[in-house]
């Protein structure tokens, strides 16, 4: 999908379809992907933000995606 | 929301942030 690896889609869907105003935190994203380490989530959010599907909302724990709501 | 103004001034800015990066991402990817 679009460049991106099944962890970084992964990733971006969940933060993408949370509703919450601060966005989804890296606590929450490890809820959801269960079966996916910490530092995977972490590297995924990492290269999101460097591509601008996602920026930091209230602290770098909480991400929000830039595409159209 | 339970958001302060203050914190919805910086989501806002990190988001133009953001937006200006993946335009300057896609323009390198192409």
């Amino acid at each position: 999908m679009n460049g991106l690896t099944a962890h970084q889609a992964q990733v971006l869907n969940l933060i993408k379809n949370c509703p919450v105003p601060e966005g989804m935190s890296l606590q929450e994203l490890k809820v959801q992907l269960h079966n996916v380490s910490m530092s995977t989530i972490k590297q995924a959010v990492e290269f999101l933000s460097s591509e601008g599907h996602i920026y930091s909302t209230v602290d770098d724990d909480h991400y929000k995606s830039t595409d159209a709501e | 929301s339970g958001l302060t103004e203050e914190q919805k001034r910086r989501i806002e800015e990190n988001r133009q942030l953001a937006l200006a990066r993946r335009a300057e991402r896609l323009a390198a990817h192409r």
